[in-house]
């Protein structure tokens, strides 16, 4: 489960 | 970064030039839901106020900085400069609708109840139906151009492609985020009405019209 902010995709 | 993720920006990026080339070079709006364009726009503002604390690649930067530049710049020409060949009497769809339920639902199912993420998750669950004013302005018109349909294919492709890409990296690296998913998928299954239309008419050079 990805840790909420690390959103690298548009 | 993969193929797929990079077909889909590529994607992505072609529906968003080829609206704003419609709209520049036809001087007319004529069949684009405007209310759709400023849901997009807003999808694009939420989601990438990132771009000023967190850096993550040159390409990642300029895709956000031409997505929200053009997306915006839409949104202008539809309301201001061409406004007069805006159809506002077909572009009836109550978007408070949709604003609402997608608000509500981002501070209730969200990864981290922090300002920067529950916009994230707006703007996620914001986009998965965006598109739904312009699908139903189509289907009020009955009809639509035939480069509106090409917007529309490479703008439903997109989100295709990324859902293959989540593949991908859930085998490949692990990595998967339900949230993007769930929502990828909402947004791709409302356009498959239309990619049937596209396919079985306007890939045969007939004109998309409803009902089929």
């Amino acid at each position: 489960k990805p840790k909420g902010n690390n959103h690298d995709e548009l | 970064m993969n193929i797929f993720r990079l077909a889909g920006d590529v994607s992505h990026l072609v529906a968003i030039i080829i609206l704003l080339l419609k709209i520049w070079k036809t001087r007319s709006c004529a069949g684009i839901s405007g209310k759709s364009q400023i849901l997009f726009a807003s999808v694009f503002v939420t989601r990438y106020l990132d771009l000023f604390t967190i850096f993550i690649s040159l390409y990642n930067s300029s895709m956000k900085i031409i997505y929200i530049s053009c997306s915006i710049a839409t949104v202008y020409l539809v309301y201001f400069k061409f406004k007069a060949t805006y159809d506002g009497n077909h572009d009836t769809f109550r978007v408070e609708f949709l604003v609402v339920p997608v608000g509500g639902l981002s501070f209730l199912v969200n990864h981290d109840f922090s300002p920067m993420e529950i916009l994230w998750t707006f703007s996620i669950y914001l986009e998965s139906v965006a598109i739904l004013p312009q699908l139903f302005m189509i289907s009020k018109t009955g009809e639509a151009e035939t480069i509106t349909t090409h917007y529309l294919f490479f703008l439903g492709l997109y989100r295709g492609l990324y859902l293959i890409n989540w593949i991908w990296r859930y085998y490949f690296e692990g990595f998967f985020d339900l949230i993007a998913i769930v929502a990828g998928l909402v947004q791709t299954v409302l356009y498959c009405d239309f990619f049937y239309l596209y396919v079985t008419k306007v890939l045969k050079g007939k004109k998309l019209s409803l009902p089929a």
